[in-house]
């Protein structure tokens, strides 16, 4: 494992605690998309379907079921906790995201390693993942302004991507027999969804502000 | 022979 695939996991591993502490400190999952965080989980259900078949290592493992867990555990409590679910905003996410998953599925089908229930599931969790960021960019541009923490956890999940494709590279010219197409091109396609993002957390982050998102 | 692509990545 290199630096930048570490560094790549453990932003996305602060993600999630942002967003976790997020919800615990504060009580409240405003700004927060439930159908991304919906999307999440089932991209970490289906992509792992190998935990019990095939062996990496145990941080792979452990990894692995700290995303299934946290991420089944942040579902559960904007859909159940009393006063987490009172501050979602329901009006505002409204994304279709049924679409994200009928197109992923399709593109799995058509586009996969190979033709295998594991493998169609790999690819189709790879392709969603790229796009579940979607409704929960959405939702930022709806509400326009973005509170620290919910900017801090699309921040280190933008930062995550950002470090996996310098992995990808790092990679490509370290090992010999190194392509991992669907990959590489599904992670380019979701860091570029982030730019717009980034582009506007820098501007707050320069100005010392309040991020805002323009209408 | 070419070691065949696992996924080893999260």
């Amino acid at each position: 494992m290199n630096i930048f695939r570490f560094a790549g996991d453990m932003t996305h591993l602060i993600s999630i605690l942002v967003l976790l502490l997020k919800i615990y400190a504060t009580k409240s999952c405003s700004g927060i998309s439930l159908k991304t965080q919906e999307l999440y989980a089932l991209v970490f259900l289906t992509r792992y379907l190998d935990l019990f078949t095939d062996f990496i290592s145990v941080y792979n493992t452990i990894m692995k079921l700290v995303f299934i867990a946290s991420s089944l555990a942040v579902v559960c409590c904007m859909r159940m906790h009393r006063v987490v679910r009172r501050s979602y905003d329901k009006d505002l996410d409204t994304f279709r995201h049924y679409f994200l998953i009928l197109a992923s599925f399709v593109l799995a089908l058509l586009v996969n390693e190979k033709f295998t229930f594991q493998e169609i599931f790999w690819a189709f969790s790879i392709y969603l993942e790229a796009l579940a960021i979607l409704p929960q960019l959405v939702l930022l541009q709806r509400s326009g302004n973005v509170d620290n923490l919910t900017g801090q956890y699309v921040f280190f999940l933008g930062a995550y991507r950002a470090f996996y494709i310098l992995n990808w590279i790092y990679r490509y010219f370290t090992e010999q027999h190194f392509s991992r197409w669907i990959a590489c091109v599904s992670g380019l396609v979701q860091t570029v969804l982030y730019a717009d993002f980034f582009y506007y957390y820098f501007i707050s982050w320069k100005n010392n502000a309040k991020m805002q998102l323009p209408a | 022979s070419p070691k065949e692509n696992v996924h080893d990545e999260l």
